[in-house]
Order: C-alpha cells, then sequence, then structure tokens
C-alpha cells in the first residue's frame, strides 16, 4: 500500500512546477 | 514586479504555476474537504507527462489503476462526484481493457478543473486564508 502511495505522490509531484 | 499573491488572482493557472499559491490553495480546499480535487488534477497532468518508454510501461498500467481507484471507484467520493457518468465509464474501460493512453484521463481533467475555476478558486480569492495572505 506504501509503495502505491508513493508512486502516486511522485506522479502528483512531477506535474507541479519546481521551485523558482 | 507584481507580487506572486496578486498572480494568483488572475487565473487558476496562475495560481497553480505557484509552489506556494498551491500549497495555500490546497489548504483552503482541504479546510473545504475538497483538497483530493486538486491532488486529482496534478495526477492527471503527471500521468499525462510520462514518458513513453519501456520502463513507464507498467508504471502507467499501475498508476492508471491507482488513480482510478482513489478518485473514480467511489461514486460517493469528491472526484467522483464532479465527473460526468460517461466519462466515468470510458476511464472504466481504458483501465479494464489496459487500453492505457496518456490522455485517458484529460476529459476527466477538465471536468474537475472547470469546476474549480467556477467554484472552489473564486471562493479561494475570497477566503480568510487569501486575504490573510495578502
Amino acid at each position: 500500500i506504501d509503495s502505491e502511495d508513493d508512486l502516486l505522490q511522485e506522479c502528483i509531484s512531477s506535474a507541479m512546477p519546481k521551485k523558482k | 514586479p507584481t507580487p506572486p499573491y496578486l498572480k494568483w488572482a488572475e487565473s487558476l493557472h496562475s495560481l497553480l504555476d505557484d509552489q506556494d499559491g498551491i500549497q495555500l490553495f490546497r489548504t483552503f480546499l482541504k479546510q473545504e474537504e475538497c483538497a483530493d480535487m486538486l491532488d486529482f488534477w496534478f495526477a492527471c497532468s503527471g500521468f499525462r507527462k510520462l514518458e513513453a518508454n519501456e520502463i513507464n510501461e507498467e508504471k502507467k498500467v499501475k498508476l492508471s489503476k491507482l488513480i482510478y481507484k482513489k478518485y473514480i471507484l467511489d461514486n460517493n467520493g469528491i472526484v467522483s462526484r464532479q465527473i460526468k457518468p460517461a466519462t466515468k465509464s470510458f476511464i472504466r474501460d481504458c483501465v479494464m481493457k489496459l487500453h492505457i493512453d496518456p490522455a485517458m484521463f484529460d476529459q476527466a481533467q477538465t471536468e474537475i478543473q472547470t469546476m474549480m475555476e467556477e467554484n472552489t478558486y473564486p471562493l479561494f480569492l475570497k477566503s480568510d486564508i487569501y486575504l490573510e495572505y495578502t
């Protein structure tokens, strides 16, 4: 379950803008 | 230069293009118990951005199932309630038949985005959280 959450979280984070 | 928090009021995209803006908007949505809408929106973008290569193929199958299970399958979930039945069955079919396509969540993402633009985003701009920040 943890790794599933990690995968989803990684996907969400990958779409967020990087720090300017 | 225009301070970031004034830019956030220009459009939902300006808000979602800024880390601090996202964080504040998320705090607001959490308070309204609909932070899942924002997470889903970013999950769809992240899914679409996954490059097509062998390593990612397995990842895409897993992720499409995860996104479907977490946000769409439960009809009482905040995201699921905002997505049209036809859009939900389209995604279910893609997941079940393993028709994994980078654009398979696009329509659902648009529906959630419209909901945010018409509802939660204007509310956010009038909220205490935003006004106190400015």
